[in-house]
């Protein structure tokens, strides 16, 4: 059973997630007409900048995150701003877009100088989350739990990041079993589109390299 | 603008809350 904080810890957590969204004029912006690689280059540009900034927005509205040591959050969102942005954007491709949005996001960024090695990884990582038809409490609480990583670099008190994100995973896990009662491995799986992020965040670092030099 | 700001930095001002500047 959720107990009546775990409900507070929810809420509080998912009305800080839809409050703080990217600019939908920037998010139409992609839709538009044909825009040149550099230009698709400096749009997406802005987008992740802009998606770093609603990130911490968002991620100041966790309970307990601004207790912690100040350089330990920056440690953490910095550790964690590529996994959450991929993760955001991922919802973005599995809501049901009007007709042709998706495709045209996807020339978009398919046009953009990537290299075709990084695009399969990120559409196949879109894909997997779109599978699984997350609710937005079970976005906003996974979002909650990349950022709360106690292992990220330079990141000192381990533990009080721990015991934050023990927390929200409890919340998650019983959220799921409510939420996915014919799917007993629903919390396993949404778990292990985490460890799927780590690695697309990898190839993240090589992809901008390899954007510059296109 | 905050576009060419290194990540760190985005996010200290940030977290600073004092984006207009």
């Amino acid at each position: 059973e959720i107990t009546k904080e775990q409900q507070a810890l929810m809420k509080v957590i998912l009305d800080a997630y839809n409050r703080h969204q990217i600019p939908q004029d920037m998010a139409k912006k992609l839709l538009q007409d044909q825009y040149s690689a550099e230009e698709n280059f400096l749009l997406l540009t802005e987008m992740a900048t802009s998606q770093v900034q609603v990130l911490v927005e968002f991620t100041k509205n966790i309970p307990g995150f601004l207790t912690l040591d100040r350089e330990d959050q920056i440690a953490l969102l910095k550790g964690s701003a590529v996994e959450a942005m991929f993760l955001r954007s991922a919802q973005v491709f599995s809501r049901k877009m009007p007709n042709g949005h998706t495709e045209v996001l996807e020339e978009r960024i398919r046009k953009s100088g990537i290299s075709e090695e990084f695009i399969t990884p990120m559409f196949n990582f879109y894909k997997s989350i779109g599978e699984l038809h997350m609710m937005q409490e079970e976005q906003a609480l996974l979002t909650t739990i990349t950022i709360l990583t106690p292992d990220r670099p330079y990141v000192k008190d381990q533990q009080a990041v721990e015991r934050l994100q023990e927390t929200i995973l409890d919340v998650l896990r019983k959220l799921c079993v409510l939420q996915h009662p014919q799917e007993p491995q629903y919390f396993a799986r949404l778990l292990g589109r985490l460890t799927e992020l780590r690695t697309l965040s990898h190839y993240h670092a090589e992809m901008l390299t390899s954007w510059r030099v296109n | 603008p905050a576009s060419n700001l290194g990540l760190e930095d985005i996010i200290r001002k940030a977290l600073m809350g004092n984006l207009e500047e």
